[in-house]
C-alpha cells in the first residue's frame, strides 16, 4: 500500500505572469512526481500540488529562488490519511442486532 | 438503508450493497442497470429512478470518474436516498419524475475507486495498464471525443491528465457513450467532481461559447444561489476555460456536443484546506447543498424541454 510520509500540500499563489509560467515549468518536471490537486490557472489563483518528501527541499528551493509564496494546505497528508482510516474503522464496527 | 451510515466514507463493496438494497426496497422506483465492466471486471452499476413510460427524457448524474474524489460517491449515496425518499413527498422531485427518468452512477471509475481503499488513498485515473510506460490508467475525464488529443491534456501516460491512447479507450468512459448515444432522449447530463466549489458548463477544449451560454450561465447562477443559501458555501460559476482551465477531452464537452444542452460539472467542497481528503463528518452538509443545486437544474431541464 502506498504511504505517504512526509508528503505535504503545497498552496501557491503565483503573483503575475512571470511566476505563473515558472509554475507551470514546475508541472511539466516529470521527475519530481509533483501532484497536481489544483493546477495551475490564472495569476492570484491557489495552486495546490502534492509534494513528495524526497522533493521537498528541490521543490521549496526552486519556489523560493523565484520568490514565489507558498504555505502548507497540509502539513503532513499521512496524519490525515490514518485518521481517515481510524474513522472508517470505527464506523464500521457492527452494530449489536436486535 | 435507512441505518446506512450516509456520514461516512465507505468500500465499493459497500456501494454495490447499498444499491442492491435500495432496489430492492424501492422496486416501484428504482432499479439497476449494468452499462458495462471497468477493466478490472468490475460492473458499471447506473441506478435508474422511474415512474413508468418507455424512453422518457432523462436526467444523468455521475459522481466519482476520479476516484480519489471520496466525497463525490459519498454524495452520490445520499442522492440515491434522497430521491426514494422525496419522491411522493416533495412536489417539485414528484413533478420531475412524473416527466422524465434519472440515472445516476455512483461509482464511475470502480478499479480507481478500489485502488483508492486498497492501493493509494490518491488515485485518480482508471487502472488499465499503459503499453510501453509503467504508468498505469488514464484520466477519464479527458478521454472523451471533444478536442481529444488538443491542449490541455498530456499525452504522457504517468501525467494525471493523460488522455489515453484514443478518445473513449477507457470501458469506463465508452459505456457511458455508448449509454447514452443508445438512450438517445437524455436531456441534462451533470458529472460531479470535487474540490474547488465550482458549477461549469461547455467548454473546455475551446474558448467559444456555446450557442446555449447565456441559458447556462443563468441556470447555473440560479442553481448556486440556491446551493449557498444553505450552508453559506461560496461557488464561483462559467465556462470550464474561463472558470478553471483548458481541459480537452472532457466529459460534458462531449455531451453537449451530443445535443444535451443542460450539461454541467460540479466540484464539490472545499476550497482548499482538505482537499481530496474532506472529513466524512461534512459529506452530508456537501450533498444537502449539492442536492439543492442539482433540483434547480433539474427543475429547469424539466419545465424547458426541446
Amino acid at each position: 500500500k502506498v504511504t505517504f510520509e512526509g508528503h505535504k500540500v503545497l498552496r501557491i499563489v503565483p503573483k503575475d505572469e512571470v511566476q505563473l509560467s515558472l509554475i507551470k515549468d514546475l508541472e511539466e518536471m516529470m521527475e519530481f512526481e509533483l501532484d497536481f490537486w489544483r493546477g495551475v490557472t490564472t495569476v492570484s489563483n491557489p495552486v495546490d500540488v502534492r509534494v513528495p518528501f524526497h522533493v521537498l527541499k528541490s521543490v521549496k528551493d526552486y519556489l523560493e529562488t523565484q520568490n514565489i509564496d507558498y504555505s502548507a494546505m497540509i502539513e503532513d497528508l499521512q496524519m490525515i490519511l490514518d485518521k481517515e482510516q481510524k474513522e472508517m474503522a470505527a464506523a464500521r464496527v457492527p452494530q449489536p442486532k436486535n | 438503508t435507512d441505518s446506512f451510515d450516509f456520514a461516512n466514507y465507505h468500500t465499493l463493496g459497500e456501494i454495490y450493497s447499498f444499491q442492491d438494497m435500495l432496489v430492492a426496497e424501492n422496486p416501484n422506483i428504482v432499479s439497476k442497470i449494468v452499462i458495462g465492466q471497468s477493466y478490472e471486471g468490475r460492473p458499471l452499476n447506473v441506478l435508474k429512478f422511474s415512474t413508468g413510460g418507455t424512453n422518457r427524457p432523462a436526467i444523468w448524474i455521475d459522481t466519482g470518474i476520479h476516484s480519489r474524489e471520496w466525497v463525490t460517491q459519498a454524495s452520490g449515496l445520499w442522492f440515491a436516498k434522497k430521491i426514494v425518499t422525496d419522491y411522493g413527498t416533495d412536489p417539485a422531485l414528484t413533478a420531475i419524475l412524473s416527466q422524465m427518468d434519472i440515472f445516476l452512477e455512483i461509482a464511475t471509475n470502480p478499479d480507481g475507486y478500489a485502488f483508492t481503499h486498497s492501493g493509494n488513498r490518491m488515485w485518480r485515473k482508471t487502472r488499465k495498464p499503459n503499453p510501453g510506460s509503467s504508468c498505469v490508467g488514464v484520466d477519464p475525464n479527458r478521454n472523451w471525443d471533444a478536442g481529444f488529443g488538443e491542449p490541455g491534456a498530456s499525452s504522457n501516460p504517468c501525467s494525471e491528465t493523460y488522455r489515453g491512447p484514443s478518445a473513449h479507450s477507457e470501458s469506463e468512459v465508452k459505456s457511458i457513450v455508448d449509454f447514452v448515444k443508445s438512450h438517445g432522449n437524455i436531456k441534462a447530463f451533470i458529472s460531479i467532481h470535487s474540490y474547488s466549489q465550482m458549477l461549469m458548463y461547455p467548454y473546455g477544449y475551446k474558448r467559444t461559447p456555446t450557442n446555449d451560454a447565456a441559458e447556462l450561465h443563468k441556470v447555473a447562477q440560479k442553481a448556486i444561489s440556491d446551493l449557498t443559501s444553505l450552508y453559506g458555501t461560496k461557488y464561483t460559476y462559467g465556462s470550464i476555460i474561463d472558470t478553471i482551465y483548458q481541459a480537452s477531452g472532457n466529459t460534458i464537452d462531449w455531451t453537449y456536443e451530443q445535443g444535451i444542452k443542460y450539461s454541467y460539472t460540479f466540484e464539490l467542497r472545499d476550497t482548499g484546506r482538505y482537499g481530496f481528503l474532506l472529513p466524512a463528518s461534512q459529506i452530508i452538509p456537501t450533498a444537502q447543498e449539492t442536492w439543492l443545486a442539482l433540483m434547480s437544474i433539474m427543475d429547469h431541464t424539466s419545465k424547458n424541454p426541446y
